[in-house]
């Protein structure tokens, strides 16, 4: 069932697209440098 | 003005929620279908919430507004 | 070609830690558990493990390390029951990546009040394992394994006996 409406009207959005895009790529580079493993050393 | 947000991938699993957002899983499926536009946003209101959203390389980005 | 016991065991250790995006305020737990099992038998070859609480050489400890057994087995049973149904391998649950040339499946399930993550290493007989709490999201789960996996390289092709 459809509980949201679309708005075509720019105006009406409280968060600018690029505040938006800012923010969606602080996520994502935060969350691809924490994922990094650190290798001791040789596993075999 | 964030009430709050969540991240969800292209399988509609969540990555990341805060405030609101934590409480409305139930939403992604029909977040996931909403028609974005040409670089990846979309508006849209319910709940007397207002969701932005932006989709980039498989991840959704939702964040709630007061409407 | 033998496993560097001492260094897989820190590799897994390092698995463990927990994320904390300051961009939106989220912080998730540690994981759990990280395990490295055989594709074979379901067998723990190495195993790191958050819950510093439970005392070591207790039996609360071997208790611990029973239940990791048990679900070793569980998921290695579930995994390989997964791999040979192409209906699953569309679902929800289901990540397929391309890894070392060659499709790796990244599978996510929910094992009582546990979220597991588990994905095979590239051409070996080798199962790398997350456990997290039920807090902890699948979305993050498996980009957590995927990045950890595509760390593996030593263990690409690594065939038992």
């Amino acid at each position: 069932s459809n509980t949201f409406t679309v708005l075509t009207s720019p105006d009406l959005a409280k968060i600018s697209k690029e505040q938006l895009k800012k923010l969606h790529s602080r996520i994502t580079s935060e969350i691809f440098s924490q994922s990094q493993v650190d290798k001791p050393g040789p596993l075999t | 003005d964030i009430r709050g947000t969540i991240t969800f991938d292209s399988h509609n699993n969540v990555i990341e929620s805060t405030g609101v957002g934590s409480q409305r899983f139930e939403d992604i499926d029909e977040l996931s279908q909403v028609a974005l536009d040409a670089e990846g946003f979309a508006l849209v209101r319910g709940h007397s919430l207002l969701v932005h959203l932006y989709k980039h390389d498989d991840m959704t980005l939702a964040v709630y507004t007061d409407a | 070609v033998m496993l560097h016991f001492e260094n897989v065991k820190v590799f897994l250790e390092n698995t463990l830690k927990p994320y904390d995006l300051s961009s939106v305020d989220f912080k998730t737990s540690h994981l759990q558990s990280s395990i490295l099992l055989t594709a074979t038998n379901g067998g723990i070859l190495s195993y790191a493990t958050s819950d510093s609480s439970v005392p070591k050489n207790s039996i609360n400890e071997i208790n611990s390390v029973n239940n990791l057994k048990m679900m070793s087995l569980l998921i290695k049973d579930k995994w390989s029951e997964d791999e040979n149904d192409p209906g699953e391998q569309s679902s929800k649950s289901c990540y397929p990546v391309e890894m070392d040339s060659s499709k790796v499946n990244i599978y996510t399930y929910e094992m009582e009040d546990l979220h597991a993550c588990v994905g095979q290493i590239p051409n070996s007989d080798l199962l790398l394992l997350f456990l997290a709490d039920s807090t902890f999201p699948y979305g993050l789960l498996v980009v957590k394994i995927e990045k950890a996996l595509r760390e593996l390289t030593d263990l690409y092709g690594y065939r038992l006996g």
